[in-house]
């Protein structure tokens, strides 16, 4: 049996618009440690990978290791019937080729449940290796969801330059072009309002604006967003 | 135009 209780399903309700852009389906794999997520989409561009700790949740049970395949257009729909502040609860059988999810409202007088089928997904797990950087840049998330969606106006692609002083992000096509610097912040305050970069060497990549805003949809889950960046790998 | 490429390279099969 899994049984998993959030008392405000906003924070699933956020993961939920967080990946459903970039994923089509994706596994759920339940263990008494939490919930493990990770996949590609489609093109193989970009990974996913999503921990929920069983710690996060208000109750948390998990019997038996339970992979459940889940569509995840049809998961945001039913995550789209629950308000911010009702109480989430998902449970599955073991061996059960459905999930509910029921939602509570505070006042206790409505009630929600919604079950939907599971899926059979392949499995695949890729192991995402220790990689050392050349530059690691934390910024305010919602700033850089800013910046790409600004710049994505002006071009397909966003180049970011990053050196020890700060961080450039530039956009250029027929409309014109775009360049936006950040400086590193000086005297760090709030860490999660600063610009904080540790630089081995300088580095300048390019990335499609598709994917940076797909990513930037999880910015309601996070203060702060890290990017860490190498020539010739992955961002 | 630069086409983002697949990563799937950069994550051995465990």
């Amino acid at each position: 049996m899994f049984e998993a209780r959030l008392n405000a399903s906003n924070v699933l309700k956020k993961v939920l618009d967080a990946i459903k852009d970039l994923l089509n389906e994706a596994t759920f794999d339940c263990s008494d440690s939490g919930i493990q997520l990770q996949a590609m989409d489609n093109s193989h561009v970009s990974l996913v990978s999503l921990s929920l700790r069983s710690d996060g949740f208000d109750k948390y049970r998990c019997d038996r290791n339970l992979s459940m395949g889940m569509n995840l257009a049809n998961m945001a729909k039913i995550m789209k019937c629950a308000n911010n502040d009702d109480t989430l609860t998902m449970k599955a059988q073991d061996n059960a080729d459905t999930v509910t999810f029921m939602f509570e409202s505070q006042n206790q007088e409505k009630v929600s449940d919604y079950e939907m089928k599971l899926m059979n997904l392949d499995q695949e797990h890729l192991g995402i290796p220790e990689t050392d950087y050349a530059c690691v840049v934390r910024m305010p998330a919602m700033e850089f969801a800013r910046i790409c969606r600004d710049l994505s106006q002006f071009g397909e692609s966003v180049v970011i330059s990053c050196t020890k002083e700060g961080v450039k992000f530039s956009a250029s096509g027929d409309a014109g072009s775009a360049n936006i610097k950040l400086a590193q912040t000086s005297t760090i305050d709030k860490e999660d309002e600063s610009v904080i970069i540790e630089m081995q060497e300088p580095v300048t990549l390019t990335f499609a604006c598709r994917y940076l805003n797909s990513f930037t949809k999880a910015t309601p889950l996070c203060n702060q967003v890290q990017l860490s960046m190498s020539a010739d790998v992955p961002l | 135009k630069q086409r983002q490429t697949a990563i799937t390279s950069f994550f051995p099969n465990t």
